[in-house]
């Protein structure tokens, strides 16, 4: 059995060239996995942060 | 008659396994034609058009596989699952079985593993209060199940990559239409608990904030939605007086949203027009013995749900690998919402040991049963009389479980309901 989920969440923001002190780095905000493929889990556990 | 009775030894020998399927792949081929004339001889009159089995592409396992008659084998598996074990085999096969697939019987939360009178009840156990701790960030998205990721990623195109490179679309997956609004209503009752809450919905208009008491215990907005309020700031920020309309103004919010987006784009694509917003999608694989009752990852509210009663073909890693599209050839039940950042859905997908899929807060709904064809074919007969194509799917609102939310809040960590076996 297998579980999909798809929702919509916010996306990541690059920094402006002001904000990056000159260079675009990663996305910052919106959501972020905390999880790797094959990896088990268990109920409770968190796949992402929003 | 009665001497070669009786001095006729008999030698049993078992069927070699190639045989039997290669029997039972005629059978089916020889009912797949039979149907096949059936439907020709029937075109051109009243009667819709019975859902067509979608032949899948792959290697020559999955071709055999799909000769099979998978839902009739799925549901002889339950009815076998469900005879009593007796009762001092129990400890000792459940102990195999544990062993066999790594149950951690320490985690049960039944001890006396004679309480478990087969295998169906073994395989849907519930766990010990506490061995499953939510995780504490409250903008964390949980894990709905105890399981393996197979794949997670973000969704460009309306496309999600299956794995190694294969990719479907939303479409196949969730239902190319929008949901309906005319769809009928769930019975989304489960119990003396939701019955009060339904009760208590009268007073929602009247309190604001609070929207049901429960055996003493005030469900809040800002406890239904944990995290950034959209308008009004945290939920610590939000004023403990009755004073503020919140109920109404996010409602009329997420309403608002959405009505916009209804002209522009598939169904799906994000409708949030304040904060830019992207859709993601994860797939959990559960194991045979992974504890197999699911639970809810955010909070948020189902408005709908979808059935699509498809095939039952095993969803193990290999035949995601090369069964493309496995997911939207699957019989599966999409339970469609929003949270607080917009679109959610949910889709448990059944498979050949465990078709079953229950739902605690919809008692209509029924898997892999003989009466679902009877009722998508209801469902393809009342399309066709309004004059509108069948979607493949039978259609059900929770707009009913409450009038604010139109439709069934569900708490972070919130058991939703599980897969049994057959």
């Amino acid at each position: 059995s297998t579980i999909v989920l798809v929702f919509e969440a916010p996306k990541g923001r690059r920094p402006t060239m002001d904000e990056g002190e000159g260079h675009e780095g990663e996305p910052e905000g919106g959501l972020r996995w905390t999880i790797t493929e094959g990896q088990k889990v268990k109920v409770g556990e968190a796949l992402a942060v929003v | 008659l009665n001497s070669a009775l009786k001095n006729t030894k008999i030698e049993w020998k078992p069927i070699p396994i190639a045989l039997g399927v290669t029997f039972l792949g005629a059978f089916q081929l020889y009912r797949i034609q039979r149907r096949e004339k059936h439907i020709q001889s029937n075109e051109g009159a009243d009667i819709p058009r019975k859902r067509e089995r979608i032949r899948p592409s792959g290697p020559w396992t999955v071709q055999v596989m799909s000769t099979l008659p998978l839902k009739a084998l799925s549901r002889l598996w339950g009815r076998f699952n469900e005879l009593t074990i007796p009762y001092y085999l129990r400890v000792p096969g459940f102990k195999l079985y544990a062993f066999i697939f790594g149950v951690n019987l320490s985690e049960v939360a039944e001890p006396d593993l004679h309480t478990y009178p087969n295998l169906a009840a073994f395989f849907y156990r519930t766990l010990k209060p506490g061995v499953r701790p939510l995780d504490p960030n409250p903008h964390a998205i949980l894990s709905p199940a105890d399981g393996k990721v197979i794949q997670f990623g973000h969704i460009e195109n309306g496309e999600v990559e299956q794995v190694k490179g294969v990719t479907y679309s939303l479409d196949a997956l969730l239902g190319s239409e929008r949901p309906s609004q005319n769809a009928p209503i769930a019975d989304a009752r489960i119990g003396a608990k939701h019955e009060h809450m339904k009760v208590d919905h009268e007073d929602i208009l009247r309190t604001d904030q609070e929207f049901a008491k429960v055996n003493g215990i005030t469900y809040t907005l800002p406890n239904l939605f944990s995290g950034p309020w959209p308008k009004h700031g945290t939920p610590s920020e939000m004023p403990s007086d009755q004073s503020m309309p919140a109920a109404p103004s996010i409602e009329s919010e997420v309403r608002a949203d959405l009505e916009g987006s209804e002209a522009a784009g598939p169904w799906w694509a994000p409708t949030s027009a304040k904060t830019p917003t992207g859709l993601y999608f994860c797939v959990i694989y559960l194991a045979p013995g992974d504890y197999h009752r699911f639970h809810s990852p955010v909070s948020w509210v189902v408005e709908s749900r979808r059935h699509f009663a498809g095939e039952l073909y095993s969803v193990s890693p290999y035949l995601q690998r090369t069964l493309p599209g496995l997911f939207t050839l699957n019989e599966r039940v999409v339970l469609l919402g929003r949270w607080r950042w917009g679109f959610f859905s949910y889709t448990p997908v059944g498979a050949t040991n465990v078709g079953s899929i229950k739902i605690n807060f919809d008692r209509e709904l029924r898997t892999n049963s003989l009466t679902t064809d009877t009722a998508a074919d209801r469902a393809a007969h009342e399309a066709a009389k309004r004059g509108e194509p069948y979607s493949g799917f039978a259609e059900a609102s929770y707009v009913n479980a409450s009038r604010v939310l139109r439709g069934h809040a569900l708490g972070r960590g919130e058991e939703m309901g599980g897969f049994q076996l057959g």
